[in-house]
């Protein structure tokens, strides 16, 4: 990513649409302007208030060829489509889009949420990434505006001038939202290994253990993920070194820390039939390669080899895995056993012997 | 600053007068846009060839190929791609 310090001065700014394409609705103009503007407001201490007349920090026009006193012209369809200056008195902070070009809310045409929250990148001091996978790249990229845009670069770049978006939670007490990692009938969304470590996640948080020096850290998940949704109801690692986050019909990839490109994705194209609603838990059974999907009373089992879901599923979950007969929380596996939890409570499981081996409380990784 | 490229292919004026364009515009340190001073040609064209292809990944070679060019016809934004 590049800079163009030193940024503004000042967290709280305000930005003025002065005219409209003739290609949106003003309403939609609006929303895209808005929620361009959320894109960094979500990732940083940035506060935007929109005024209607005078001067704003960020003045936001529609013009062609040469349009008002700007030094950088426009040249007709294609080509420029828009431009911004960096943080300052004048034409610091402006944006102007190119109004020869066909404004859309969708993929036809350029999208204006998308290309605007590029142009306010650099309204914020940020110049061109040649990441290709940055939105800061020069050249324009249509995602599915539905997609969190910012790539990790991004993010880095905008917090490389004014720092992190302050977590409210950490400003308040940190009892009565940091759930008791010691609480005896505490319950986990999702558990899944993480190459050496085993990660725990409730809600907004997550629990980093490292079960051969039994420590363990309470993170917020956003902390690490910033682009992730709280309340992640499964998660595993799959052979790959790569992680999968499944909440409600979509998933995520991990690869290190950073979330891949064109996720989330629906979690019909690892093949489950559209009445999946959601993954209750997964874990991918790393001596033979198969990754067991857990939905209410059955499983799937999905080759990560063919990468695909093998026939004959969904089975009862009772008769392949026997003593496991309620619904499950979350799963993973480590030293060769499975570990299948349900409320407050997990069973350890050996897959060879197919038999539960013993019952503990649910935290007991913890060291409580 | 004629045009370093490989003479047979990309002859016509169109292409030539695109990679000029693209170079000035994107490749040409900017003033501050608010003073509005004259602008540095110091560099080469060559020379803003291989920044451009540098930045984009490709081949440095400093001389206009299809690939560089390809790129060069991409819808874009407008700011240059070298500092202010």
């Amino acid at each position: 990513y590049g800079v163009t310090l030193p940024g503004w001065k000042k967290t709280k700014l305000t930005y003025r649409i002065v005219n409209y394409t003739p290609d949106m609705s003003k309403e939609d103009v609006d929303k895209a302007i808005q929620k361009a503007l959320k894109v960094w407001s979500t990732v940083t201490p940035l506060i935007f208030t929109r005024i209607h007349v005078g001067i704003a920090d960020i003045m936001i026009a529609f013009g062609t060829k040469a349009h008002g006193h700007c030094p950088r012209y426009f040249d007709g369809p294609l080509g420029v489509l828009a431009h911004a200056f960096p943080p300052g008195n004048g034409f610091g902070g402006d944006a102007h889009f190119d109004e020869d070009e066909d404004w859309t809310t969708g993929s036809a045409g350029f999208n204006l949420f998308l290309v605007a929250a590029h142009e306010f990148g650099h309204a914020l001091g940020l110049s061109h990434s040649n990441d290709q996978r940055a939105l800061m790249f020069p050249n324009y990229a249509y995602v599915n505006p539905s997609e969190f845009p910012l790539s990790p670069d991004d993010i880095s770049a905008i917090q490389s001038i004014y720092g992190s978006r302050p977590n409210a939670p950490d400003k308040r007490p940190a009892t009565p939202t940091s759930p008791k990692t010691c609480d005896s009938q505490i319950s986990f969304d999702a558990v899944t290994t993480l190459r050496r470590e085993v990660i725990f996640l409730k809600g907004r948080h997550l629990w980093r253990v490292y079960p051969d020096n039994s420590e363990v850290e309470l993170e917020l998940i956003s902390t690490f993920w910033p682009t992730l949704p709280p309340g992640i109801q499964a998660a595993y690692e799959n052979p790959k070194d790569q992680i999968l986050f499944f909440k409600g019909n979509k998933f995520w990839v991990i690869s290190g820390y950073q979330v891949l490109l064109g996720y989330p994705k629906n979690i019909s194209t690892l093949g489950f039939p559209k009445g999946v609603k959601k993954i209750d838990a997964v874990v991918c059974n790393k001596n033979t390669g198969k990754t067991d999907f857990f939905i209410g009373d059955k499983y799937w089992r999905y080759d990560e080899n063919s990468q695909s879901i093998e026939t004959g599923y969904p089975r009862r979950t009772a008769d392949d895995f026997p003593g496991i007969s309620q619904r499950v929380d979350a799963v993973f596996q480590h030293k060769g056993f499975f570990y299948f939890f349900h409320g407050s409570k997990q069973r350890e499981f050996n897959p060879t012997a197919r038999k539960v081996i013993r019952e503990m409380k649910s935290n007991s990784w913890f060291n409580c | 600053n004629g045009l370093p490229a490989q003479p047979e292919k990309y002859n016509n004026e169109e292409d030539v007068k695109l990679v000029q364009d693209y170079l000035n515009k994107f490749y040409t340190v900017e003033p501050d846009p608010n003073q509005l001073g004259w602008r540095k040609n110091a560099e080469s064209t060559a020379e803003k060839l291989q920044k451009m292809q540098q930045f984009f990944g490709l081949k440095v070679t400093g001389k206009l190929d299809s690939e560089t060019l390809e790129i060069m016809k991409k819808p874009r934004c407008g700011v240059p791609d070298v500092g202010l």
